[in-house]
């Protein structure tokens, strides 16, 4: 089999001045992917690391750079899957870490269960050696942004849902 | 939201999701990202397949799954994947995305929303884009 890695930044009503930095970090990600899979690396190493390269990135709504909630809190969820078993890990309503998906590995690979949330999942994660980070350093300008023109417009995240032409959405 | 898909040497099958959700979310929403079947699914016998765009909207339409569904009654990945997109899209309302890599490493790739970025290496070039039909490639460094 030869292998391969297909990546996403995320769909949506994305602004022009987004298009640059989405392209240029979906292109850094799959090659963060795909480097792992050419020195014999696993499929789960490999979107682990493209997702990885992502999450540092704020040109994407994951880790740094997540979209902020109503209290403009980052509360981010990530899971990861494995064809060959069938295996699952996921974290929800987890705040403070640069890389959820790092934890997902970890429900994945080290714990019995599937999905772990809020405070369950920061402790689990804590006791995995995974470090938080202050609050504020995981969030961008235009997640601020962002949450000020919903604030005053009601406007749904222009990185999640369309706000033109969408027949209603949001 | 971000996601990638794999297949490695061993045709082993692969998915990861992340996402921060949708600005404005209450606290203690969660989204499709999570929920295994809706924003992530894998399975080594069909694909692989990471999903984007209205969380509430994919994970009411178990959005991965369908798509691996599809592939399994022997749709390709792409026809797979623009049809799942848009059966959600027409049944909620709602817009989404999503990449897929059958078991073979056939890409499936899809929107419905205004953009949304994607790329994939295949025999030394990067395959990318962000509006709807467009492929541009890039070789690989």
């Amino acid at each position: 089999m030869k292998p391969i890695i297909i990546v996403h930044g995320g769909a949506g009503d994305i602004p022009d001045s987004r298009v640059t930095g989405k392209l240029t970090g979906t292109k850094a990600a799959v090659i963060a992917g795909h480097d792992v899979l050419l020195k014999g690396g696993s499929a789960l190493d490999a979107v682990e690391a493209a997702v990885v390269s992502m999450e540092k990135d704020e040109n994407f709504n994951a880790g740094y750079g997540s979209v902020l909630n109503l209290d403009g809190e980052v509360e981010m969820e990530a899971s990861i899957m494995d064809g060959a078993r069938l295996d699952v890990g996921a974290v929800t309503l987890i705040k403070d870490f640069l890389h959820p998906i790092s934890i997902a590995r970890k429900v994945l690979s080290d714990s019995p269960h599937s999905l772990l949330g809020g405070e369950g999942a920061k402790r689990f994660a804590l006791q995995k050696g995974f470090e938080t980070i202050p609050p504020e350093s995981l969030i961008s300008q235009n997640a601020k942004d962002a949450l000020q023109k919903f604030l005053k417009h009601g406007e749904f995240g222009r990185t999640e849902i369309g706000i033109k032409d969408e027949g209603g959405v949001g | 939201t971000v996601g990638a898909v794999a297949v490695d040497a061993n045709g082993h099958v692969a998915v990861a999701t992340s996402t921060g959700g949708m600005s404005g979310k209450a606290v203690g929403r969660i989204g499709d990202t999570p929920q295994i079947g809706s924003g992530t699914y894998a399975d080594d016998n069909i694909a692989g397949v990471s999903t984007t765009g209205h969380g509430e909207s994919i994970l009411k339409y178990c959005l991965a799954h369908s798509i691996v569904k599809l592939i399994e009654s022997g749709v390709d990945a792409n026809t797979a994947t623009k049809k799942s997109v848009l059966g959600m899209t027409k049944r909620l309302n709602n817009t989404a995305g999503a990449i897929t890599l059958s078991k073979n490493g056939d890409v499936g790739v899809y929107f419905s929303s205004n953009r949304m970025s994607w790329a994939y290496v295949r025999d030394g070039k990067i395959y990318y884009g962000i509006e709807h039909d467009q492929v541009l490639e890039d070789a690989y460094p």
